[in-house]
């Protein structure tokens, strides 16, 4: 059912 | 010197059991503006805001900025020793290795005075870009609470879709498969109601892992309404508004097509 993505290919560290 | 005194006290108790099964320990940053935390969980999955700016409290200082790294655990259980109707106040030197926390009860007949050691916290800070989002849903908090653990029966994957006037959540597995469409209604200012706003009108449909959908609605007590906005690709943003003066927020990555 999909495959999970990652938060960090969205958001960037600070 | 950083004070601050929450009438409400049991607002932090609330947050806190939305907070703790997702994060284990967290800075708090506490600033004249308020006091803000932001925690991933280990897997990158889920991102967790708490807002609680300043006019939330009935008396607050906060003289220079002061992190706060507090083992979620340990705040939790040293949290259940206050009463639901307990006044709360945090205190903390400039630069504290210890918070005290002073619980006081609704008729000032009991006092409790507790010591939390901090930890040194090295987390990252992620920055969260603007978004405009194709669609904003708000539903009841415990409805969106009671779908979510309907849901999780029939499968580890929630599909929210939006089309004009309807948000529907939809799960499949082995045992069968769930479909729950709530409609708009008429009056958008009841807290019961549901309200649908598109951008554009385009439908827009996205899969999330459940299990976190689930940590998220341990935090229902502190709204009646739950706010879910949803961009194609992009994270859902899952938010608790706390009165006027707050938020906690969860930002949760898509499950997207292998």
């Amino acid at each position: 059912s999909g495959k999970q993505s990652s938060l960090m290919s969205f958001f960037k560290k600070k | 010197m950083f004070e601050a005194r929450l009438l409400q006290g049991s607002i932090l108790k609330k947050a806190l059991e939305g907070i703790r099964e997702l994060i284990t320990s967290g800075n708090w940053e506490c600033s004249s503006a308020g006091i803000s935390m932001q925690g991933m969980d280990p897997s990158h999955v889920a991102l967790t805001v708490l807002m609680l700016q300043n006019d939330l409290f009935d008396q607050f200082r906060c003289d220079r900025n002061v992190t706060l790294g507090l083992n979620h655990a340990t705040f939790s259980k040293i949290l259940k020793c206050a009463a639901n109707d307990d006044i709360i106040t945090l205190k903390a030197e400039d630069q504290p290795d210890e918070c005290n926390l002073l619980f006081q009860s609704a008729n000032d007949d009991k006092t409790s005075d507790f010591i939390i050691k901090l930890t040194d916290i090295d987390q990252e800070t992620l920055g969260i870009p603007d978004t405009e989002y194709a669609a904003t849903v708000k539903v009841p908090s415990v409805e969106f609470q009671r779908i979510c653990r309907d849901l999780s029966q029939f499968g580890d994957t929630i599909i929210i879709s939006v089309k004009k006037g309807c948000v529907e959540f939809s799960g499949t597995g082995e045992i069968g498969s769930a479909k729950i469409a709530l409609k708009e209604s008429g009056n958008v200012d009841d807290d019961e109601k549901v309200s649908v706003e598109m951008d554009k009108d385009t439908p827009c449909s996205l899969s999330f892992a459940s299990r976190y959908l689930n940590y998220f609605t341990k935090a229902t007590s502190l709204s009646d309404t739950v706010t879910l906005q949803l961009c194609p690709e992009h994270p859902l943003v899952v938010s608790y508004d706390i009165g006027d003066n707050g938020s906690l927020k969860y930002y949760l990555a898509p499950k997207i097509e292998e």
